[in-house]
């Protein structure tokens, strides 16, 4: 589902330091 | 009692889960400002994505995560991130908060567009879990737990993550044992809690697609 789509990017991005993209 | 590394595995734990709270400016502008469903959503989700953030950067102060395969910290992490939110939701509904903040957000919740099936078990859980008054080493100990549970869809090397969780789960145990010498269920309760909160995660892939469905 999309909604698990958006949850992994948040983390992937938040796992690499780049809460600002 | 605690051995030596014990205190130290959960200083760690405490402060990492101290430290990385979401921003302040939330929680004002749930208190302060009136909203449209159309805005209420919005801030809702705003939250939710901050939570998550704090949520990583809590997890990547967890001793060893960060030396786990880097797809299975993504599973654990995503396996997790609904119910150590709903988890750290609880300091709202427990926590002495300004006279009317937990009415306001229930309030809020119950006008974001969430069909009440969905509101109703949330709630009693907050309810059934702030009956059991746990101490804030507790909320943080458990929310480690949580994140470090083996068996999430995805995991590869279970055991890896097994490893990473006994410990906390040992700390946790002694800890209850420590802080409510008279109930020596207590335990048993707050893993009971976590059973409770893995029926929430099934239910908020529902309510989400209702929720967008809305």
């Amino acid at each position: 589902p999309a909604s698990n789509l958006g949850l992994e990017d948040i983390i992937r991005k938040a796992l690499m330091g780049n809460l600002e993209d | 009692e605690l051995t030596k590394e014990q205190q130290a595995l959960m200083k760690l734990i405490v402060d990492a889960y101290n430290k990385h709270q979401i921003p302040q400016d939330f929680a004002k502008k749930l208190l302060q400002e009136q909203y449209s469903a159309d805005e209420n959503f919005l801030l809702l989700t705003e939250v939710a994505t901050s939570q998550v953030q704090v949520l990583v950067e809590f997890t990547k102060s967890i001793p060893g995560f960060l030396s786990l395969d880097h797809e299975d910290q993504i599973a654990l992490l995503k396996g997790s991130a609904v119910e150590a939110t709903y988890l750290r939701s609880v300091q709202v509904f427990s926590k002495k908060m300004p006279t009317g903040y937990a009415q306001l957000l229930e309030e809020r919740i119950r006008k974001s567009g969430i069909s009440q099936d969905f509101i109703t078990p949330i709630f009693n859980f907050y309810k059934s879990i702030s009956k059991l008054h746990m101490a804030p080493e507790e909320q943080a100990l458990l929310t480690a737990v949580t994140i470090l549970t083996p068996d999430r869809p995805y995991v590869k090397d279970q055991q890896a993550v097994e490893r990473l969780q006994e410990p906390m789960l040992d700390v946790l145990r002694k800890l209850c044992a420590l802080q409510h010498p008279r109930e020596p269920q207590y335990f048993a309760r707050l893993l009971g809690r976590l059973t409770e909160l893995r029926t929430l995660n099934h239910f908020h892939t529902e309510l989400l697609t209702s929720w967008r469905t809305n």
